[in-house]
């Protein structure tokens, strides 16, 4: 069966004091 | 590092967008880019931020230049892709509202000046 490709995105998620934590948002 | 709209086509990157507000409703997915001919700034090391739909462009703008660790007098201009400068009073729900991509993205550069030669 064909591998499903599966990517990872990390995005910066902001809150309103100006700190940053990385989600990884992944999509097949 | 090709600019993002090249490294995801559209129906990717609309997925991709639909995805994060429907997970993140309270979050702004912007993409910002160094204009490309910048010769001043480093570049950031984010380009996909989430942003607080009620933060301002001015406290946005603070938060970029002390992750890029700029002095005071190192001028830094957030433009809005195809319109300039925003209102630096308005909110981020606000901006992505009139200037949002067909993608579902909102698109920033950022360069040293504020207008492209």
């Amino acid at each position: 069966p064909a591998a499903t490709a599966v990517a990872k995105n990390v995005y910066a998620v902001l809150d309103l004091y100006g700190r940053i934590t990385a989600v990884s948002i992944v999509s097949s | 590092n090709k600019p993002f709209k090249l490294r995801k086509n559209f129906v990717t990157r609309k997925q991709e967008a639909a995805g994060i507000r429907s997970k993140f409703s309270n979050k702004i997915p912007v993409i910002i880019e160094r204009y490309e001919r910048e010769k001043f700034l480093p570049p950031l090391d984010k380009t996909k931020f989430l942003v607080p739909h009620e933060l301002t462009m001015t406290q946005f703008v603070t938060i970029i230049r002390n992750r890029m660790a700029l002095l005071p007098t190192q001028a830094f201009y957030l433009l809005i892709d195809n319109s300039g400068l925003a209102s630096m009073s308005l909110t981020m729900a606000q901006v992505y509202k009139d200037h949002q991509d067909e993608d579902g993205f909102l698109y920033m550069t950022y360069a040293s000046q504020e207008m492209f030669g």
